[in-house]
């Protein structure tokens, strides 16, 4: 009676590809696939696609231009659920996280550790994620003065102007050159606010 | 962000979110993604729900924990994704978001601010994805 089975996920276009395979394997196979196979056969989809630049490696480039990648799963049968967070130089996010869910106690590995368990416990192959366009971009942000900038708060030097190192500001620094910086330069103009 | 719910033949559901976070963050910085209740949140018995966005921000409402929530007190999707929207443009007003909720019998819904916001989704004999358009709240 109920038009299943189904599959639903933010964002259109290239994203698309991700329902497309997650449906096809419960339509298809349903007798051999969860619902959690097919949410991580999805997201895995548009991790290898990279989607609009947002998942997956070679995207979002932090201040030191490394790609860093966070995904979560979670089981609606039993609540429970398995995570990574900064998890360096290793594609397949969802893959860990799947790892985590199936055979920890555990809900979030993050970072270096959590590279460590991928690599060891699933036989993941360290990787580099930057990609050529990645580094382009972290290289046209440093040239344009690192702006925009999501530090904030009194530091030195004025992040709303210059790149780092920044350190926070003590009253014995000087306060010529525009030193202080408030605001969040990414709050102040919506056109340059990147998202998750 | 990609944030996907599934549902199976059977009724079970699970959901999972994968991110590469913000461009130029500050480096060991972690969005919603993987954050349960924020990244995505799902329930067999009630639904599940995805969401995208201003992660910084979205993190600190669980904005997918709510929407579950508010269809277990018996909301419609449609009015838990608003609810859930609008708990966190209260406070954040220029916050982009956008969430897809949907129950456990596939009936589904968007919401979103700041910006234009998408969902896909297929189901049944459908051939292919269709792409839903959600106007800004």
């Amino acid at each position: 009676s109920m038009n299943l089975p189904m599959v639903i996920n933010t964002w259109a276009g290239p994203f698309t590809a991700a329902t497309d395979a997650a449906f096809e394997v419960l339509s298809l196979t349903p007798h051999n696939t969860t619902a959690l196979d097919a949410v991580q056969i999805g997201c895995a989809t548009c991790e290898r696609n990279q989607c609009d630049g947002t998942v997956g490696f070679g995207g979002s480039p932090d201040e030191n231009c490394e790609t860093t990648l966070d995904a979560l799963i979670m089981d609606g049968q039993t609540l429970r659920s398995g995570a990574v967070a900064g998890l360096r130089r290793v594609r397949d996010a969802i893959g860990v996280a799947r790892l985590v869910h199936d055979y920890t106690e555990h809900s979030l590995l993050a970072g270096d550790l959590a590279t460590r368990f991928a690599v060891d416990f699933g036989g993941f192959v360290e990787e580099n994620l930057a990609t050529t366009e990645s580094l382009a971009q972290c290289e046209a942000w440093r040239a344009a003065d690192c702006q925009p900038n999501y530090r904030a708060g009194h530091i030195v030097p004025d992040a709303g102007a210059q790149c780092g190192p920044y350190a926070p500001w003590k009253a014995s620094d000087s306060l010529d050159n525009a030193e202080l910086h408030e605001g969040n330069s990414f709050e102040s103009s919506s056109s340059k606010r990147s998202h998750d | 962000t990609i944030s996907m719910v599934a549902i199976h033949s059977d009724g079970t559901m699970a959901a999972g979110t994968s991110s590469n976070g913000a461009t130029h963050k500050v480096p060991g910085r972690v969005g919603d993604g993987p954050i349960v209740g924020s990244g995505s949140y799902v329930d067999s018995d009630i639904g599940g729900c995805g969401a995208t966005g201003d992660g910084d921000i979205m993190m600190r409402f669980l904005p997918c924990y709510q929407a579950v929530e508010n269809m277990r007190r018996g909301l419609s999707p449609q009015e838990a994704a608003d609810d859930a929207v609008s708990r966190m443009i209260k406070r954040y007003p220029m916050a982009m978001t956008g969430i897809v909720v949907v129950d456990n019998k596939g009936q589904h819904a968007g919401a979103g601010s700041g910006w234009t916001f998408t969902y896909a989704f297929r189901s049944g004999d459908m051939k292919e994805a269709v792409t839903v358009t959600v106007p800004a709240l």
